[in-house]
């Protein structure tokens, strides 16, 4: 997960 | 399916649409108005005597512009937040580039081989500063073949989930999770497909092999830039990028 920080930043945000 | 009801695919389908027309811009109508606004002369020479670099940043900046969409797009998905998170970042790490130039056919003009690019339609020879000409004229040529298609907004739409939501990308952990949600889509899409009279589009697309040749095409040329200009990419790429292809 931390190899795909932005990826998983962006899934987590309801809207980004 | 024995396995989902009508009801349950008749959903999917209107998701798919929903999820598509939500995240891709411009909108078609907006498309078809543009598609004879090309860069003049003079603007095409200022494009191509741009540093490699620079151009490299820009199409690298568009691009990840298009992957935020598509990042989007699998979020409003139905069913696609409830895989594991692992196997939601392995379909959109595998898939986004894929996704993108599924997308691209609709903000590409086959009739002058011009896609939009920073607000006008662009040739290949614009791109010719990023020192990739084969890869360029490659991924021209399968918008082109997209576009002989003649794809609705509702078939491309099926197109992208199709091709984000594929259970044999390597890393899944709940591959069945996915190949379910898969053979949802294919039944939703062959049903719009016959409604509309379409069914032989899907004897007419693109091997699969095409698409995953094009990204890894795209890599091998990111990999040779990084050769020619060590420590570009740190500085001047957008995050996502580095993450997704470096």
């Amino acid at each position: 997960q931390e190899k795909h920080r932005i990826l998983h930043k962006l899934l987590q945000n309801g809207n980004s | 399916s024995p396995t989902c009801s009508g009801m349950e695919i008749e959903l999917l389908a209107q998701d798919v649409l929903r999820s598509h027309r939500e995240t891709s811009q411009p909108r078609a109508e907006e498309l078809q108005q543009r598609r004879w606004d090309t860069f003049s002369r003079e603007e095409v020479c200022a494009y191509q005597r741009k540093p490699m670099q620079e151009m490299w940043e820009r199409c690298a900046g568009r691009l990840t512009e298009a992957i935020q969409h598509v990042v989007e797009f699998a979020k409003r998905l139905r069913g696609f937040m409830e895989l594991c998170q692992n196997d939601q970042i392995v379909l959109l790490k595998a898939g986004a580039m894929e996704v993108v130039l599924v997308r691209m056919c609709r903000a590409f003009n086959p009739d002058n081989r011009t896609v939009l690019f920073e607000g006008k339609y662009a040739g290949t020879e614009l791109f010719r500063s990023l020192g990739c000409h084969e890869l360029v004229g490659s991924i021209f040529d399968f918008a082109q073949s997209l576009c002989a298609l003649r794809l609705s907004e509702s078939e491309v739409a099926f197109l992208c989930a199709i091709v984000l939501i594929n259970a044999n990308r390597p890393w899944l952990q709940e591959q069945a999770k996915v190949a379910r949600l898969r053979g949802r889509l294919e039944v939703a899409f062959r049903l719009l497909l016959r409604r509309t009279h379409r069914e032989g589009l899907l004897a007419r697309l693109p091997p699969a092999g095409r698409l995953r040749a094009l990204c890894s095409q795209h890599v091998e040329q990111l990999q040779a830039f990084r050769r020619l200009h060590p420590g570009a990419l740190p500085a001047a790429f957008p995050p996502l990028y580095r993450e997704l292809f470096a």
